[in-house]
């Protein structure tokens, strides 16, 4: 048997837009300590890993490793039917075919149950190996995202530079060029408006605008992004989920040609 | 702007 609850959906419903763009399955493998899922977007340039904790949730229980192929655009529809406030149960029997989505009004008045068929899939896992990165930055994520999406006007890609004076952002296309610097803010009084930067080495990598938007979806379930950089290796691009976990997406950068 | 890197180029599969 396996039950997770949360008392409200919208986590789980911010979770799913901020995967929705990159996976089309998944696996989710649950066991005593959580939820996992890694998975990679259909051109390998990406990975998503997302950790939920049993502790995180108001009800866990799995009696047994369960690992459940899911269709994540389905599961998109099933977390559209509920409203932010409302109970989420995920139910599955030990060897399922099927997930069950319990949804209940605050009210209790309104109880509706959508089942899901799992699907098979081939697990392929990547081994992350532990990284010490040149470059961590913490910034707020809203800002984050509208530099992302501001620079997607100029070029497909966005050169990210870091140094000790700040991180700068650019791109470059045929219309012209663009770059947006951000210096470590001195003394900020709101611990979600400020900008952090742990600096070993200068980095300066470039990364596919399409793949960063992608992960600007996470922006809702957090105020502060992280971003960890070394040359050469690919971007970690970090939104805590509450006080239940996170998700990590990883981008390749380019390669000079 | 580069060759695009394949991620599972950089991590070991298991």
């Amino acid at each position: 048997m396996f039950e997770a609850r949360l008392a409200q959906s919208a986590i789980l419903k911010k979770v799913l837009e901020a995967v929705k763009d990159l996976l089309t399955e998944a696996t989710f493998e649950c066991s005593d300590s959580g939820i996992q899922v890694q998975a990679m977007d259909n051109a390998h340039v990406s990975l998503v890993s997302l950790n939920l904790r049993s502790d995180g949730f108001d009800k866990y229980r799995c009696d047994r490793n369960l690992s459940m192929g899911m269709n994540i655009g389905t599961m998109t529809k099933i977390l559209r039917c509920a409203s932010s406030e409302d109970t989420v149960t995920l139910r599955a029997v030990d060897s399922p075919d099927n997930i069950i989505f319990i949804f209940e009004s605050q009210n209790k008045e309104k109880l509706a149950e959508y089942e899901m068929k799992l699907i098979n899939m081939d697990l392929e896992h990547l081994g992350i190996p532990e990284t010490m990165y040149s470059c961590v930055v913490k910034m707020p994520s809203q800002e984050f995202a509208r530099i992302c999406r501001d620079l997607s006007q100029f070029g497909e890609a966005i050169t990210i530079a870091c140094s000790k004076e700040g991180i700068k952002f650019s791109a470059a296309g045929d219309y012209g060029n663009a770059n947006v610097k951000l210096a470590q803010t001195a003394d900020s009084d709101k611990e979600e408006e400020a900008v952090l930067i742990d600096m070993q080495e200068p980095v300066k990598l470039t990364f596919a605008c399409r793949y960063l938007n992608s992960f600007v979806k996470a922006t809702p379930l957090c105020a502060q992004v992280k971003l960890s950089m070394s040359s050469d290796v690919p971007l970690v691009c970090e939104y805590q989920i509450g006080e239940i976990g996170h998700i990590r997406y990883y981008l390749a950068p380019k390669i000079d040609d | 702007t580069g060759t695009q890197g394949r991620i599972d180029s950089f991590f070991k599969v298991l």
